[in-house]
């Protein structure tokens, strides 16, 4: 509100502010902290702060605001950081045990009214902050706020249990409001605030029945669409180096200790990522749920449709089918795959899916990601209803395969790179869905009318595969059967023998092969 | 190529999980064991 | 085949404020509460120094084989941390137990003379974390109302 303080509000805020800091780092208060705080609420009401929502926020704005001028007025000392924390952490424990005692025990919503007030008071601060300060931003005090006020509110305390749910809302609700892209200033603390230990634990395990898990994942979409623009370009400056290293450091942590929620995400996560980040995105199509054990790859003459998981339909948490528009042609699409009509809509197929003629963003990677999810998965659909599963001769002469093949041919080599792509991240580890289309990218190689494709094709996987590990386990499967079944004549091909090192590549894989 | 993402201070073999003690994703190494706030009985926190 | 792609305006507004930030890191302390005794304060040591971890270093079996005043330093000097947990259980392992109202650690020294639902009174040994060191204590009366 920009009516002003009443006269005198901000040095009493100020007063009381100190006065509960240094009742905070008194002895009593460490062993007696709820009777140093109702005597500090006594006081708070004296002083008119409790009387109501504004005085209340005006109190949280200007105390806020008193911990950010003091982080700005010692940032050169580092030493006096200690006494930056000692402010702030004693300024979160009262908002804390605000949160925790405000309204009855029972009644969460005064106390998530309250915690989201304080929120938005500190991300207002924060991007004005920003917005005044410039590349003179500091991200110190901000992050302590943010962090120390988690951890109180994750303690082990029946009244924050009951609303850690709650909790865990707020501050995604926060971190998607402080998404790098709007707090450039702020992005490496917030990848420390979002990968925090306790908050992975809370927000992806502790919190039931995976509620954490679609917040979590649009926070890491939020990384991915800062990153991308600066991660299209192979050479990457520090500042980029350090995040993305950053970045690689947490997927490692979710690939290890919670495989499934990537495998659960990987579409919208392959959404964002630049196509040419081939690792970061083999670290995620490698996840496989922890229950699953997965065959060797090299295995010698291993029969992949034998396999009990392959037949599962794996989870796939976004709503792809939605991303198929407009709806003009989602109708065209669905119409095409029940009755292969209109017939000119394998003909409309392109310009459906290209939205510029600047090379290197010609096409809608979202919208054809989702178009070939959506076939592959019908196609998957329209076999099983026949009681068969995806073989070489089950996935070919219907309509579902008009459309790749339609694809693999019509699109230019940028489209049809991105077209592939689209299908070599549905190689993940044993399920339908890598099944059907590890078969597809092989038919699309048998089928093909021009060596270009082929070769297309074989680019496609092989640089998925000469990036350093981890490798998916379905893209390894689906290129040991395309060098190892003469069907395909791979090593019949020019541009096997292209040069040296790439043929002694292939070899080396099919040695490992054999 | 990519990274060594065995060499970016994970320990990616490990039985436990990682986030427990995971340092941070600017931290070459775990979380020690003093670097973990941990709920300890109110008894020891003696100041 | 898609190549590179220049950055946006905004992008690169956005570069320019990452690399302000780039060289304000923050460092793992700023997420730890503050260490009333012993602040992480990373010193370059000689490069022969073990400069990572022990292995297993955060479990209960790595800190039964430290000596009772390696664990009584831990216990004492990094309060609310794991360290302090592990050393705590490491020290009952060895059939230390901890008086709440004293804030001091106790081992029986003989079978006690007197015990009862309440307490139990003998010679014990304990740590002095004032003098820093093991005393013997006669007589003493451990009321396990104090047993944490």
């Amino acid at each position: 509100t920009d009516i002003e303080d009443p006269p005198g509000f901000a040095e009493r805020t100020e007063f009381l502010l100190k006065d509960w800091i240094t009742i905070y780092h008194t002895q009593a208060a460490g062993r007696d902290p709820i009777k140093a705080f109702s005597i500090f609420v006594n006081k708070m009401n004296a002083y008119g702060i409790l009387k109501g929502d504004e005085p209340l926020t005006r109190f949280f704005r200007h105390a806020t605001q008193c911990c950010i001028d003091l982080t700005y007025r010692n940032m050169t000392d580092p030493g006096l950081k200690t006494k930056i924390f000692q402010w702030i952490d004693a300024y979160v424990r009262l908002i804390a045990l605000l949160v925790k005692h405000s309204g009855e025990s029972g009644n969460s919503s005064t106390k998530l009214n309250l915690l989201n007030k304080v929120l938005g008071i500190v991300v207002g601060i924060l991007l004005q902050d920003q917005e005044v300060h410039g590349t003179a931003f500091q991200q110190l005090g901000y992050n302590r706020i943010f962090i120390m006020l988690f951890l109180e509110l994750s303690a082990h305390d029946p009244v924050l249990e009951n609303i850690s749910l709650s909790v865990i809302t707020a501050f995604c609700h926060t971190f998607h409001i402080l998404r790098p892209s709007l707090a450039p200033g702020f992005c490496y603390s917030w990848l420390e605030l979002i990968s925090h230990r306790v908050f992975i634990g809370r927000i992806l395990a502790s919190i039931p029945q995976q509620k954490g898990w679609s917040m979590y994942s649009q926070l890491l979409i939020d990384l991915f669409k800062y990153l991308a623009p600066f991660l299209r370009n192979a050479e990457l400056a520090k500042p980029v180096q350090h995040l993305y290293k950053g970045t690689l450091r947490v997927l490692l942590v979710l690939l290890h200790d919670f495989p499934e929620f990537l495998c659960d995400y990987h579409f919208g996560f392959c959404d964002v990522i630049p196509p040419n980040c081939i690792q970061m995105r083999n670290l995620i199509l490698s996840a496989y749920p922890r229950n699953m054990r997965l065959p060797d790859p090299f295995t010698p003459n291993l029969k992949v449709d034998m396999l009990t998981d392959i037949g599962g339909a794996p989870r796939i948490f976004t709503n792809y089918a939605a991303a198929i528009t407009p709806q003009s042609f989602k109708k065209d699409l669905d119409s095409y795959l029940k009755a292969r009509s209109p017939v000119t809509f394998l003909s409309e197929l392109r310009s459906n899916l290209q939205i510029s003629n600047e090379p290197g963003s010609r096409y809608n990677i979202p919208l054809m990601n989702a178009l070939v999810l959506y076939v592959g998965t019908q196609a998957i659909a329209h076999i099983r209803s026949k009681n068969l599963g995806p073989t070489m001769a089950t996935i070919v002469h219907s309509a579902h395969m008009d459309i790749f093949q339609n694809l693999a041919v019509d699109l230019d080599n940028e489209g049809r790179y991105l077209f592939l792509n689209a299908i070599a991240n549905q190689l993940r580890y044993p399920n339908s869905h890598t099944h059907y289309f590890s078969c597809a990218i092989l038919y699309l190689f048998v089928e093909a009318n021009s060596e270009a494709i082929q070769e297309q094709i074989t680019r496609v996987l092989l640089e998925r595969l000469i990036v350093n590990r981890p490798h998916p386990w379905g893209l390894l499967i689906t290129f040991i059967e395309l060098i190892k079944n003469p069907q395909y004549k791979f090593w019949d091909h020019d541009f096997v023998h292209c040069a040296p090192e790439i043929e002694k590549l292939f070899e080396s894989v099919a040695n490992s092969c054999m | 190529m990519g990274q060594d993402l065995m060499a970016l201070g994970l320990n990616l073999t490990s039985v436990e999980n990682l986030y427990p003690s995971f340092g941070g994703p600017f931290a070459d190494s775990p979380a020690r064991p003093q670097d973990i706030d941990y709920n300890v009985p109110p008894e020891y926190l003696i100041n | 085949p898609l190549g590179p792609s220049p950055l946006q305006k905004e992008h690169q507004i956005q570069f320019q404020m990452m690399e302000a930030a780039y060289y304000h890191l923050p460092t793992p302390s700023d997420s730890e509460r503050l260490r009333t005794y012993l602040q992480r304060q990373p010193v370059p040591t000689p490069q022969h120094y073990p400069q990572q971890q022990l292995p297993h270093s955060d479990t209960v079996e790595f800190f039964q084989r430290l000596s009772p005043e390696t664990l009584f330093f831990v216990f004492y000097y990094m309060e609310g941390t794991k360290a302090q947990y592990l050393a705590a259980k490491a020290l009952k392992k060895q059939s230390w137990r901890f008086h709440t109202k004293y804030m001091m650690w106790f081992q029986r020294h003989e079978e006690p003379k007197i015990i009862n639902e309440e307490f139990e009174q003998g010679t014990y040994i304990y740590f002095d974390y004032e003098k820093w060191g093991q005393r013997k204590k006669e007589g003493f009366t451990f009321e396990y109302k104090y047993l944490e």
